[in-house]
């Protein structure tokens, strides 16, 4: 006679291959493991279906809790938001497509070419500016970025902007100077507009795995984050790697990356991702 | 920086005489979770991990044998570590970021992978190695949708002095088609195509990367991975494999602390070999492939 406390051996090394192949992590796998096991009902043992959706639920209500969308309520200044994280996950494109739609729900958007160190970066925001008719404020080549994010914030002010994206260069959270330029570069926004930035977004490539858990508490470390973007869900990865991040440190949720398209953007959806998670 | 995982085993096996069965399987336990930490892929762990066991099981016996109660030479925790370890490199294949190249007249070199992965950057960085062997390249901007992805690919090959070839009118296998005629014409040997990033599950993209490989037989077909990728590594190598053959590929952005895992893992997986790494954004930031570098990498 077996005491129905326990998980059996089969089903425990099932549920872990589901949440690891997922990206959500061996510690974090192991964590929400003993969680079901301490939820389960004696009988429902006995009941893969059962155990699944109680695995199933107990996700959901994690990422419940960081499901928040932006809202971008406006005030007599703009609201500005600055788009951080690392190289290639997916910053300018974001950009572009939240700027896309605040100008189709009427609103008057500036976006700001503060990468002023990778090769095109600008031409690239200029090209999408251009695609989505909505100004983009750039400096010179190799300008201060912070010092083009100041100025940027002068006109919007000027041009009654609502919603300011500012654009910076992708960096590594381990590289240190790089990391400094972003607390300056926040340090200055708030220097034009003191509630600047209202949002600090972390874009976060849903592909990636356990390193994003490091990423966001590098970035959160050096100006508060406070919000994320996964990029790439139209792949094939889960993107599990949230369920860490959201475990660890409970930043809001705000947008999912569904696509390379100005409208491939979705609010952050608890119940949408769980259910893709176990597809 | 020992992992976790490493550390723990370590100083499980530190107070211990010798390597037994008991011993072994709570060791190898904190073993696995390092490597799926190192994003080392599930099943990828999960074989490395029954041929170290069986390795290990092998050679307690032996050791058993040889020894009976005289006292070891190597403390078990310092000889498992290095069993990991050389079971790793060995793993990871030996050392080779050999190119291939034709006597003439152009060689190819395709560039291919997922979106960010840092393709264009990698496609000039091989360009700058390329020419320090004394060769001639060209880099062909075959990225037609990205905004701004020619003018990228032109900037970096300004910086370069080499030459950059694209045309507007064009679709990507024409593109690199008609760059190997330009490259004739003003004196390259060898042509880079920097392709657009694209999903794996994307059927017309993925049948555009075989019809330039049909049109262009290029020597090199490189897989540009980024460091920080997750479980998926293998499912993408491989469908990048099945629909064109891969024949090496590069690791990027190994610059940061991603413990890179997946470069283990393609390698396991597909037998593709690791040419590459990619330590940084500045085009002098390639460097060939070393097992030893990654091994202790992966293994923290
Ligand atoms: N499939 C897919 N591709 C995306 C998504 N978001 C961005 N991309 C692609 O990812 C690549 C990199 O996007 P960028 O916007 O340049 O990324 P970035 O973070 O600004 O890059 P850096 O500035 O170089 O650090 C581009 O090819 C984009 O089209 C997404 O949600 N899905
Ligand atoms: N730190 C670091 N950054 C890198 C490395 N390789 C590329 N990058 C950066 O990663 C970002 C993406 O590089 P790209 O070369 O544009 O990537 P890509 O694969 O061509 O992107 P798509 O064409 O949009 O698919 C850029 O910010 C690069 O500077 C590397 O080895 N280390
Ligand atoms: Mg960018
Ligand atoms: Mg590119």
């Amino acid at each position: 006679f077996r005491s129905r406390r326990e998980l059996d051996e089969g089903m425990t090394a099932s549920l872990e291959q589901i949440l690891v192949t997922a990206d959500i992590g061996v510690k974090t796998a192991y964590q929400l493991l003993e969680k079901l096991t301490a939820s389960l009902k004696r009988k429902e043992f006995d009941d893969p279906d059962a155990i699944m959706m109680r695995l199933r639920s107990l996700i959901e209500e994690m990422l419940v809790e960081v499901e928040s969308p932006l809202r971008l309520s406006f005030g007599p200044e703009p609201l500005v938001v600055m788009v951080v994280g690392v190289n290639g996950s997916g910053k300018t494109t974001t950009i572009a497509k939240i700027a896309a739609r605040h100008k189709a729900a009427g609103g008057k958007v500036l976006m700001v070419a503060g990468d002023t160190f990778r090769a095109a970066a600008v031409e690239q925001l200029e090209v999408w500016g251009g695609r989505i008719g909505c100004p983009v404020a750039r400096g010179k080549e190799g300008a201060d970025p912070s010092a083009v994010a100041f100025d940027a914030l002068g006109r919007a002010l000027d041009e009654g902007t609502d919603l300011v994206l500012v654009d910076t260069a992708g960096r590594l959270h381990t590289r240190v100077p790089l990391m400094e330029q972003l607390k300056k570069m926040r340090r200055t926004l708030a220097k034009k507009i003191p509630a600047a930035p209202h949002e600090t977004l972390l874009v976060i490539d849903a592909s990636n795995g356990q390193n994003a858990i490091l990423q966001a508490k590098q970035f959160n470390e050096a100006v508060p984050v406070t919000g994320i973007a996964l990029t790439k869900l139209d792949g094939t990865s889960k993107g599990g790697c949230l369920v860490g991040i959201s475990n660890e440190l409970g930043i809001p949720v705000r947008y999912i990356g569904i696509g390379e398209k100005m409208h491939d953007l979705r609010d952050f959806n608890a119940r949408d991702f769980t259910a893709a998670l176990f597809a | 920086i020992l992992t976790k995982g490493f550390r723990d085993a370590r100083q499980y096996l530190q107070g211990m005489r010798t390597l037994t069965e008991e011993n072994l399987s709570e060791v190898l336990q904190m073993i696995r979770v390092s490597l799926l930490e190192a994003d080392v892929e599930f099943q990828v762990t999960r074989s490395f991990l029954d041929r170290v066991k069986e390795k290990a099981l092998g050679e307690i016996v032996l050791t058993r044998v040889k020894h009976k109660d005289k006292k070891l030479k190597v403390s078990p925790s310092d000889h498992f570590t290095k069993l990991c370890h050389d079971e790793l490199v060995q793993l990871m294949g030996a050392a080779d970021s050999q190119l291939s190249f034709r006597a003439k007249p152009v060689s190819a070199v395709m560039v291919v992978g997922l979106q960010g992965s840092g393709k264009t950057t990698t496609a000039a960085k091989l360009a700058r190695y390329i020419q320090k062997q004394g060769k001639r390249p060209i880099l062909v901007a075959a990225d037609i949708y990205r905004p701004a992805a020619v003018e990228q690919l032109r900037k970096l090959g300004s910086d370069l002095q080499v030459p950059v070839f694209s045309d507007g009118g064009e679709d990507p296998p024409s593109i690199c088609t008609k760059s190997i005629r330009t490259a004739v014409e003003v004196g390259c040997d060898v042509a880079i195509f920097d392709t657009a990033g694209r999903l794996t599950i994307d059927d017309v993209l993925m049948e555009e990367l075989r019809r330039i490989q049909e049109l262009t037989s290029p020597e090199n077909v490189l897989l540009v991975c980024d460091a920080m990728i997750g479980q998926e590594s293998v499912n993408i190598a491989k469908a990048f494999n099945e629909r064109i053959q891969l024949t090496g590929f590069i690791m990027t952005k190994l610059d940061g602390d991603a413990r890179g895992g997946a470069a283990l893992s393609i390698k396991e997986a597909t037998g593709i070999p690791i040419k590459f790494v990619g330590m940084g954004e500045s085009l002098d930031r390639l460097e060939e492939f070393r097992p030893e570098g990654l091994a202790s990498r992966i293994l923290g």
